[in-house]
């Protein structure tokens, strides 16, 4: 049987001409780590919930993408992060929502699934879950990169409106 | 927001989202991502499916698993319905992208902004990255 991987890194943001050279190369780059994360498991015979997994972590880790380390900041300027994992034959299902501590989200959303008897967890509870599990916790700003603090500079001086374009991912 | 499905050599499927979020989001507002059925949803009757965009609209339509609902109860292809619910998340006001996998091994994306970050791999099909 074949395997097969697609993964995306958000839409609406990068308008051509909005995307540097380096910010487009820096991206392509961080796509292929995560086709490479994945791709090795699917080709030893791994299970897709541990590929997707996978590939999302390199994409979480990679400031290119509005997820984990590079994620656009909130109205009051720190970073709430939200992921979700699900497998497809019981359809088991994890997820996590305004998480602020905790560096890998979608393995918290994988812990949710396998280590709670709940669907979503949240906010606070949702970070002493996954602390409690062993999931790295980080302070907020290690989120943060100066590309979104100037893009929220940049929504707030123009009247802090809902991005209803996702100009900013 | 990165998403990623895949399909693997047993013929199981899976889904993965994670998003910060909107830029300059106010009173604890949650997107589509972290909601099964809507911006994530794996099912191996169908498919495995994630989203991004504006989800607000991807909640209303319930859009990951209407795609799948319309492969196993429509009996649409994996794009057809794809696109079926791309179209519907536009017919509200609403953009963004889809991808998709099904247990057959055939993958399906779409996206009606001018542009997403996007990448496949698989036994037998040609690795592809693009963003326009």
């Amino acid at each position: 049987m074949s395997w097969k991987l697609v993964i995306h890194g958000g839409c609406g943001a990068m308008r051509p001409g909005t995307v540097s050279k380096e910010q487009d190369e820096a991206a392509r780059a961080g796509l292929n780590a995560a086709l490479d994360a994945g791709s090795s498991i699917l080709a030893s015979g791994g299970s897709s919930l541990d590929a997707v997994e996978a590939a999302a972590r390199a994409l979480e880790e990679d400031p290119s993408f509005n997820a984990g380390r590079g994620s656009v900041l909130t109205a009051d300027g720190h970073v709430e992060l939200d992921a979700a994992i699900m497998e497809g034959t019981t359809r088991r299902a994890g997820a996590v929502a305004g998480l602020r501590t905790t560096r890998a989200p979608i393995a918290a959303a994988r812990a949710a699934m396998e280590l709670s008897p709940h669907v979503l967890l949240t906010y606070e509870g949702g970070d002493r879950f996954a602390r409690d599990q062993g999931l790295e916790q980080v302070d907020n700003g290690w989120f943060v990169i100066p590309e979104r603090a100037a893009q929220l500079d940049r929504v707030m001086a123009a009247g802090g409106q809902f991005d209803a374009d996702i100009k900013y991912g | 927001t990165i998403g990623a499905v895949a399909v693997d050599q047993s013929g199981h499927v899976a889904a993965a989202t994670s998003t910060g979020g909107l830029t300059a989001k106010r009173w604890g507002r949650i997107g589509d991502s972290p909601l099964i059925g809507a911006g994530t949803y794996a099912d191996d009757r169908a498919a495995a499916v994630s989203a991004t965009g504006l989800g607000e609209l991807f909640i209303r339509t319930a859009a990951a698993h209407e795609l799948c609902a319309l492969i196993r109860l429509g009996g649409l292809g994996l794009q057809e319905a794809l696109d079926a619910v791309l179209g519907e998340v536009g017919s509200l006001g609403g953009k963004g992208g889809l991808i998709a996998v099904a247990p057959s091994g055939e993958v399906a994306w779409g996206f009606t902004t001018p542009d997403m970050y996007r990448g496949r791999a698989g036994s037998d099909i040609e690795r592809c990255v693009a963003i326009y």
